[in-house]
């Protein structure tokens, strides 16, 4: 209870530090695997030019991602290596945030670890939470984690290319989200083949221009 | 710390009663969806008419897999809806296996809370941890979560029938595995097609022999 508060406190100051510099902050959760890093590669490669996009890759062990990010063209990008924490937290994106330049800074993409439970109740900071699933972890995943889906404001459904290789029905996941939290934007796409990723971009974009 | 300790001490009296009355016991663990209930679902067919098997299923919410276990013929099933812990405990365990009858089992086959980081501190007195990794997500994940594929004694690589659909590696991830945990013995199947099912099925019934 006490931990909680702490993180809130310096999650609230990492808000207000965001909303001053006016920068969009999205926290990125899903199961391992599901696609984070390669939803925010393709992202940097379509708006890496346009807009200054700063980066945080967390995991338990690894800098794989914030390399596979940098690689990608990401020009702002940290590791953050828990060593055993099963979630980011406010304490370690403060520490991080200081490397960066809030001044350039449009957007703030944060890849949590790949855990479907504990990030969900560790504030970061940010605007809104992005959780993914995909089409070959089940469709009951909503469901079966309440607390995420209900804390996230959009539901990214990705790998729809391999529709059909499962019981898994787009459909019914979407039901079983908008169950746990009605007002849940749901996005579809294949960060493999394209498919989905120009209304993403455009759902983005469309928010950092609301964040203004 | 005292709160491990705790589990400890349960998990010991766990692991000496199912060892006074000769059932095999394993905790399944995988991230969310790496396919655990499907893999029972086929083991419970394919041995629940030779063996006595008990199978605990646990979630944050839903008893979804209890149900899924006990129309694939599981006989003694039990849920466990944490209701928000990220992980099963020795603790919750206790509590289910008064429901069973210890003196005809063979088998309990514990299904975790889908989650690679906190369900490899909880000892629930297993004789071994089996982790699933699903073609699908990713053939680093040994090396992002080398705590849970240091305690298993078993890797179950899933969806084989999925390869080629990705960047993942058959070879790579046998490689990072064996890197973290050079004692694991490593398995290949499809619980869709059935692909490698019998070599899961000998493997099982050898290492249930050497219980005796
Ligand atoms: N078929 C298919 N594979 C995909 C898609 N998106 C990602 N993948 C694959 O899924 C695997 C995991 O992708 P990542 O981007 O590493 O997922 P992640 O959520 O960042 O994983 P962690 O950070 O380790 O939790 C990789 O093998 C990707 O190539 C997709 O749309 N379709
Ligand atoms: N293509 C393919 N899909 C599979 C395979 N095994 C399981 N699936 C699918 O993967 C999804 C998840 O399977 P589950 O058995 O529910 O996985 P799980 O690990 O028990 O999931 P949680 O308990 O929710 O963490 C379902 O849609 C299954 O049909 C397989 O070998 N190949
Ligand atoms: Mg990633
Ligand atoms: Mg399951
Ligand atoms: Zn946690
Ligand atoms: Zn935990």
């Amino acid at each position: 209870e006490k931990l909680t508060s702490e993180n809130d406190r310096l999650a609230a100051q990492i808000r207000e530090q965001l909303q001053q510099h006016e920068i969009f902050a999205l926290n990125f959760v899903s199961s391992p695997g599901s696609g984070k890093t390669s939803l925010l590669e393709k992202t940097i490669a379509a708006l890496g030019n346009s807009l200054e996009i700063g980066l945080i890759a967390g995991d338990v062990q690894t800098e794989n991602d914030a390399e596979r990010l940098t690689r990608a063209g990401g020009r702002m990008v940290r590791p953050i290596v828990t060593g055993g924490a099963c979630h980011l937290d406010a304490k370690m994106i403060t520490r991080v945030l200081s490397e960066f330049n809030l001044e350039t800074l449009d957007l703030l993409f944060i890849e949590n670890v790949g855990n479907l439970v504990c990030p969900s109740s560790f504030d970061l900071g940010e605007d809104m939470k992005v959780v993914l699933i995909s089409t070959t972890e089940g469709d009951d995943k909503p469901l079966k984690y309440p607390g995420m889906f209900r804390r996230s404001s959009v539901m990214v459904v990705n790998k729809i290319d391999l529709l059909g290789t499962s019981d898994f029905d787009l459909e019914r996941v979407k039901k079983h989200a908008r169950q746990i939290n009605a007002d849940l934007d749901i996005l579809e796409l294949s960060c493999r083949t394209g498919d989905g990723l120009d209304t993403w971009l455009q759902w983005l974009q469309r928010r950092v221009r609301k964040n203004r």
